[in-house]
């Protein structure tokens, strides 16, 4: 295998989510979409869901955030470090930077369900894959217009929440 | 910006587990072994898939210098809660 766990997992098949801070650049209705297509493609491959919350708490908060936002994890500006999530054990939330310019479905600015994605395994308890190809390598790849998951991110994932019992 | 000296990519592989975090900030005078930085390095490039020469060659700061995901590559390294 060339995945990693991170060592811990959500307990429940539902989770729910909130999205406490929007981007400035991007329409709310666009970024609830690309953020649940993000969780979909676990969704796709696992018994997970998730639940979009407007209010209330949930199991994963997520935030656009530039710089310092109080986790002394500190952003970098635009390049460099894109977004960062917690694993289950320390609370699952995503952060995105705000200085980047995120886009959708375009080749120009960093691609935001791609990122979503990402950081979404983390919150669900993978670490990085040193498999070049995997959604979990660390490295942004630039924008794919046809996104598939690689078989290494599927085992993963399947290692923690079982098979969609349908697929 | 680009990880074009030995510092920044020093600093890249503390920040990323690749290096005792212990060791983040090494323009504060920390003595770090020139092995270590080569046993981290070698272990970045391998994690990268890079031809492992434990030293930072153009391709290797190159791949530093990508655009990336926050969350370290060794969480087993000193890895602490955000939070």
């Amino acid at each position: 295998k060339r995945y990693a766990l991170q060592g811990s997992r959500w307990r429940v098949k539902q989770l729910t989510y909130s999205i406490t801070k929007y981007p400035s650049a991007l329409k709310t209705a666009d970024v609830d979409r690309e953020l649940a297509k993000a969780f979909q493609v676990w969704e796709d491959v696992t018994e997970l869901t998730f639940v979009h919350l407007k209010t209330g708490k949930v199991h994963i908060e997520i935030r656009f955030e530039s710089g310092e936002h109080g986790d002394g994890d500190a952003f970098d500006g635009p390049g460099g470090t894109l977004a960062h999530a917690y694993f289950p054990i320390y609370g699952g939330d995503a952060h995105f930077d705000e200085s980047e310019t995120w886009t959708i479905n375009s080749y120009k600015g960093t691609n935001l369900f791609q990122v979503a994605a990402h950081e979404f395994g983390h919150s669900l308890g993978l670490s990085h894959s040193d498999v070049r190809t995997a959604l979990m390598a660390p490295f942004y790849r630039g924008y794919e217009s046809s996104f598939k998951l690689d078989n290494d991110d599927v085992v993963a994932i399947q290692q923690l929440y079982g098979k969609k019992k349908n697929v | 910006a680009p990880v074009s000296t030995d510092t920044q990519a020093m600093m890249y592989l503390a920040r990323f587990g690749y290096l005792d975090p212990a060791l983040q900030n090494p323009s504060s005078g920390a003595l770090i072994s020139g092995e270590s930085v080569r046993r981290a390095i070698i272990d970045f490039q391998s994690f990268a898939g890079l031809k492992q020469t434990g030293i930072l060659d153009p391709e290797t700061s190159t791949w530093m210098s990508k655009p990336r995901c926050g969350v370290r590559d060794r969480v087993g390294t000193g890895y602490s809660a955000r939070r």
